[in-house]
């Protein structure tokens, strides 16, 4: 049975989607079966997982509108689309339609976490991408979820916004999602070698080291990231890739 | 009279706020009078802002609200605050709620616009910070302003987004706002000694470069920006201070 795993931060640009594409290659060399789900309507990592072969009829979009109108949902075969090892729903602009409406919509928070619920049997971990806010669909998101993934990079802005997305994360769990733990911060786009980054990462474990996870591993800044978002690939294959056209 | 311009763009942490910070403060330097507005629930611009012996009563959310209700707003002296040269409006996380209700509010996309119309004698430039979304709170920024500025990354999902950008803006001066103009795209963030960014760069140039002005001035990465920010200072008032404690 898959865990559900959210990569949230209501903060912009801290590598939310970065860290999905990325797990999600990672998980899968570890022979585990992955889906990833685009919840962001920019669908930045629906077009890295894109080929250009593929076209996409049916979106998260799509399948969350039919299940607010209490219909029967598309087959899993039209909306669950494959790249290598690893499955993705996608993502479309019309997923901010979707928004707005779950805002007059009552009791939509878990319709999400329906759509998800019956595809756990097939896969060892459901990674979720959303967007950077703490709106409607990242509340969908967080209700689906069994723990919750924070990226941050160690700037000032970022960790301003820690304590809104703790409270909010915690109203979710007394409220929708009994079930959700934190999962662990990660901190991202590091430059260690700077004071401020040295500064603001001790700032996060000391602030928030005692009731949460700090994941060990931080992530470097590396433009081979970037690079590789461009290219659709992981960083790990984009790595390789280099490695073989360099040597 | 002011010039009325906003700051926008859906795709997360491209230094939309950063801009904002460090233009007031270059405005001001040139003798300009400036009114900074945050516009985003996550009030990065306004912790920047924010002096240890500042106490905020009235935010840009509760004259929303009060606009919202149609009931008089609170005299300007209480929701504009001052910091050296510049004036500013500040945000908190209260304006999310507002942004909930503006959907269901009819005709409320000119709500800002007619709260900054009196303000408009007062100052040269009057600056928009929005949050990292096409929604509501954006809508309203946009139709205020008489031009828009596009800061981006050089990098892949960051151009993604522009398209999107960009039919939004027109549609509000069709349906909305006639006299909103697009004032440039502002290249940030960017290590030039990196192909990736060099591509990207030259990219957006032949896909924008004719119907848009790109600033020639391309703001470069450094650690200096982060730290800047984190003692609420401008770069060019750390960058004095800088040199005068390291020399
Ligand atoms: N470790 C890294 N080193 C260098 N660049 C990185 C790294 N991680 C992410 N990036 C780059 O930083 C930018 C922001 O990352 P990304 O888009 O994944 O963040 P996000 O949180 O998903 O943004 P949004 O809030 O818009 O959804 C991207 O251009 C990405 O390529
Ligand atoms: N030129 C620069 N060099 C290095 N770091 C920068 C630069 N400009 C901005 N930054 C840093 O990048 C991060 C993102 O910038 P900022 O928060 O201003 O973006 P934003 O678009 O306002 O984000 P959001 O979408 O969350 O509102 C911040 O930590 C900021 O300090
Ligand atoms: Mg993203
Ligand atoms: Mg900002």
């Amino acid at each position: 049975k898959a865990k559900i795993i959210a990569v949230a931060n209501q903060k912009g640009g801290v590598a939310k989607t970065t860290s999905v594409w990325n797990m999600a290659f990672s998980l899968g060399e570890l022979g585990k079966r992955v889906l990833a789900v685009d919840f962001d309507p920019q669908s930045n990592l629906t077009a890295s997982f894109l080929e250009e072969t593929m076209i996409l009829k049916t979106t998260i979009a799509d399948v969350m509108t039919k299940a607010m109108d209490e219909e029967s949902l598309p087959n899993k075969e039209e909306y669950i689309y494959s790249r290598g090892k690893i499955d993705f729903i996608p993502s479309s602009i019309h997923l901010s339609v979707v928004e707005a409406n779950l805002r007059m919509e009552m009791g939509s928070e878990k319709l999400l976490a329906n759509i998800l619920e019956p595809l756990r049997a097939l896969y060892d971990f459901i990674l979720i991408d959303t967007n950077p806010s703490l709106g409607p669909l990242t509340i969908n998101a967080l209700s689906a979820a069994d723990s919750v993934i924070i990226p941050i990079n160690p700037e000032f802005y970022a960790t301003m916004g820690l304590t809104d997305l703790t409270k909010t994360i915690l109203k979710i769990r007394k409220r929708i999602n009994p079930g959700i733990q934190f999962e662990g911060i990660l901190m991202t786009m590091c430059d260690m070698q700077t004071n401020l980054h040295k500064e603001v990462c001790l700032e996060v474990t000391e602030a928030y080291g005692n009731g949460m996870k700090i994941f060990k591993g931080q992530i470097p800044r590396s433009i081979r990231v970037g690079e590789a978002n461009r290219y659709g690939m992981s960083v790990i294959d984009f790595d390789i890739l280099q490695k073989i056209t360099y040597n």
